[in-house]
Parts: C-alpha cells; sequence; structure tokens
C-alpha cells in the first residue's frame, strides 16, 4: 500500500469533508429547523393510497435528485475525474445509491424510525404503497444500525468515498488506478477514526455494512425490475432518465 | 457513455 504521512492524510479528510458537506444535500441545521416533525396520520394515509406507480415515481425522483449531489461529492474527490470516463460512470452506477444509503443515517431520527422525506419525517408505512415493504423495512434497519455507529461528519465523509472508490467493481478499466486511490482513502479513513479516538473494531464494522449496501442495492435493482414488468409504460414516459440509466 | 448519456453529462458539466 502506498506510504502517506500523517499530513497528507489530514488533507485527504479534510478536503473529503469539504466536498461532503459542500454536496450533502441538507445540512444539519436546516434539519434542525424542521424540528423533526412526523407526517401527520392523514398525511401518511394519503401517501398509502397513492396508487403504486405514483409513489414509485415520486421515490425515483427523490433518489434521482440525492443521485445528482453524489455525482458532484465524487467530482470532488481528489483523483477521480483523473479516471478514465469509462470508470467514473462504472463507479457511480454502482456506488451512489450506496453513498445514499449512508447519507440517508443524516436524515433519520432513531428514535422515531424515521427518515425525512418529502419536506417531514417518515416511518416505513409512508411508503406501503410501494408495494415492497421487506425492502423498505431493510433500509430503515440499515439506517438505524448507520445511526447507532454515531459517526462524524468527517467518518461519514470518508467513508462515502471509499464506498465510490471500490475498486471490485465490474468493468473497470483501470483498475489498479482505481485500487491505489480507494487504499489512499482507507488509509484516511482509518486516520480519521483512530483521530477520533474511535474503539479498533470501528474499521471491521464499517467494512461489515459493506455486504448489507450491496444486498440493498442488489434487491432495489430487483425490486425495480419486478416493478417495470408489471408497469412498463409508466417506467419509460414517467421515470426520471437518469434513474433508469442507474438502475434500469 | 453511449449507455449512460446523462451521467455522462453531469460528469463533464462544470462544477455546479
Amino acid at each position: 500500500s502506498p506510504s502517506v504521512s500523517t499530513a497528507e492524510l489530514d488533507h485527504l479528510v479534510q478536503t473529503i469533508s469539504k466536498s461532503h458537506l459542500e454536496t450533502c444535500q441538507y445540512l444539519t441545521e436546516e434539519l434542525q429547523q424542521t424540528s423533526w416533525q412526523s407526517f401527520l396520520q392523514a398525511e401518511v394515509e394519503s401517501y398509502q393510497s397513492k396508487p403504486r406507480e405514483l409513489m414509485w415515481q415520486l421515490c425515483a425522483v427523490k433518489i434521482t435528485e440525492a443521485v445528482q449531489y453524489v455525482v458532484e461529492f465524487a467530482k470532488r474527490i481528489d483523483g477521480f475525474m483523473e479516471l478514465c470516463q469509462n470508470d467514473q460512470i462504472v463507479l457511480l452506477k454502482a456506488g451512489s445509491l450506496e453513498v445514499i444509503l449512508v447519507r440517508m443515517c443524516r436524515l433519520f431520527d432513531s428514535q422515531n424510525n424515521s427518515v425525512y422525506f418529502d419536506g417531514k419525517f417518515a416511518g416505513p408505512d409512508v411508503f406501503r404503497a410501494l408495494g415492497c415493504d421487506d425492502l423498505i423495512t431493510s433500509v430503515f434497519d440499515f439506517a438505524n444500525s448507520m445511526c447507532s455507529l454515531r459517526l462524524s461528519e468527517d467518518e461519514l465523509a470518508v467513508f462515502s468515498a471509499f464506498l465510490l472508490l471500490s475498486a471490485d467493481r465490474s468493468w473497470l478499466q483501470e483498475k489498479l488506478k482505481v485500487e491505489k486511490l480507494q487504499q489512499k482513502t482507507q488509509l484516511a479513513l482509518q486516520h480519521v477514526l483512530q483521530k477520533n479516538r474511535r474503539e479498533d473494531g470501528a474499521l471491521n464494522k464499517l467494512r461489515s455494512k459493506v455486504s448489507a449496501l450491496r444486498s440493498l442495492c442488489t434487491r432495489h435493482t430487483e425490486t425495480l425490475s419486478a416493478f417495470r414488468a408489471v408497469h412498463p409504460d409508466v417506467v419509460r414516459t414517467h421515470f426520471p432518465p437518469l434513474y433508469k440509466e442507474l438502475f434500469g | 457513455k453511449d449507455k449512460h448519456k446523462i451521467l455522462h453529462q453531469l460528469l463533464q458539466n462544470s462544477t455546479s
């Protein structure tokens, strides 16, 4: 692995954190201003009684909005834009939803098992109309488990970068180049965890999240395929084109 | 690139 000085690692953590805060979509202060307001029962029922395809469209739009912030985050990671275009696309196609799921813990109220969605905090029951309760439950479970790690913004930022720079994605053309970037980011992750006086198992706990994330993303793709089989025209005409590019 | 025109475009655009 590359030998990197502590000063360099500090700088790397700093730049990744800055990029993360610049592209995080919602600042913590903004969320605090919402006073963690949950949807009223009437509002929950309104979401629940939406036609399935409309709720899918709404969620696809929200995911697509979030993706655009992740793309901007990736562009600001040192070395990412120096990768070949094919690999930039491969890494974002495979990693953007993983980063969105990690970022979700910033918008998550563990006490009420709810996530910031469409202006207020929504429990899993808000998403019932999607018809994929198992996946929604798993997503909420994941958010809870991420929140319980109590990662700082720095740690979230570097972990997000680490996920994006996964050198084991299929179809990478310059795998060694990505590996080098990932190794440096992993060192930065170890560095920030040590600096924040985390216990030794912290890095391993984060590594164990990687397989959970991949499983969730696979299930999302499969669930979308199943929905598309039933509503091909809805997906074709009403889903955001970027969403279809990445997940279709 | 051909299959990911929008993503490619976002990557090409200057920082927003």
